[in-house]
């Protein structure tokens, strides 16, 4: 999307390497956790990543009650 | 309730897409319930033109981000033929989008169930309505590769949107099925299984359901 050195990237990969580790040594033992490692974005930094693919933008939803009856129509 | 469902064994759930580059998430989601909640209604399933709701929902960024919400209102305002020519006059929304392909929705729910235990809630949503639209904490799903993510991500700061196509009850930790929009080779074959019952990721922080 912009330019950026092999030098850039290599170095974002390698921070990559460093957070995969630490992500997947938090809760080792913990049934079925997700694994984290190295795909398409590895070569970015977070701050890329979220500039690039973390763009919904915040909206103010209402708070939903059990009070609030929905309409359920008949469904097998 | 079912243990296990997922809106793509009905054959209702449109095939992941790439948003490659282009922060629009909103519009990816929104789209792709309104294909799955036309397919449940028994029409064709077929891919809509997420293009055009980046493009002409006028109250969002295109590419530079939006929000689900705005998208939501903007389909509820078009959807009838006077909507769109008014605003075609004005210049804001070309007339080709929904008056041509004959899609429009009858409205939406879009709430937040932060509240414990308001994720059956969500489950019996997508039960009857279909793919749910949220958005989540997705900071940390730049690494994810599969397994349930439960950890490494916060409720209350969401900047992202996805769509929940099922839940799985069936293993010793339930979680969400969820599509993403970075590809098929992203996640599980495109998706990501977040963890139920305790709002991992924020996950029941901003719910949205389409009506057609």
């Amino acid at each position: 999307t912009w330019p950026r050195s092999r030098e850039h990237e290599a170095a974002a990969f390698r921070e990559s390497l460093n957070r995969h580790r630490y992500l997947n040594s938090l809760f080792p033992g913990e049934n079925s956790t997700a694994l984290y490692g190295i795909n398409q974005f590895s070569y970015l930094f977070p701050e890329e990543f979220k500039a690039i693919y973390l763009r919904s933008k915040p909206s103010k939803f209402p708070r939903y009650s059990a009070e609030v009856h929905m309409s359920i129509p008949n469904v097998s | 309730w079912p243990l296990r469902f997922d809106w793509r064994d009905k054959h209702v759930v449109t095939q992941v897409r790439n948003q490659q580059t282009c922060g629009g998430c909103w519009a990816f989601s929104v789209v792709g319930a309104v294909e799955s909640a036309y397919a449940i209604k028994g029409k064709p399933l077929e891919d809509l033109s997420v293009q055009q709701v980046i493009d002409c929902s006028y109250t969002n960024y295109g590419c530079n981000g939006g929000s689900t919400l705005n998208a939501l209102n903007w389909l509820n305002k078009v959807t009838s033929l006077s909507n769109i020519l008014l605003k075609h006059q004005n210049g804001l929304v070309p007339v080709f989008f929904w008056s041509h392909s004959g899609f429009s929705i009858k409205g939406y729910s879009a709430y937040g169930l932060q509240v414990n235990n308001q994720e059956d809630e969500m489950a019996k949503a997508l039960l009857t309505f279909g793919p749910l639209v949220v958005i989540v904490d997705a900071v940390s799903w730049q690494d994810y590769l599969g397994g349930i993510i439960q950890h490494h991500c916060s409720s209350g700061e969401a900047n992202h949107a996805v769509l929940i196509t099922g839940f799985d009850k069936t293993g010793s930790t339930p979680y969400w099925i969820v599509r993403n929009s970075w590809g098929s080779s992203w996640g599980v074959d495109g998706y990501a299984h977040v963890k139920m019952g305790s709002n991992v990721c924020g996950i029941a922080d901003s719910v949205s359901s389409i009506f057609v």
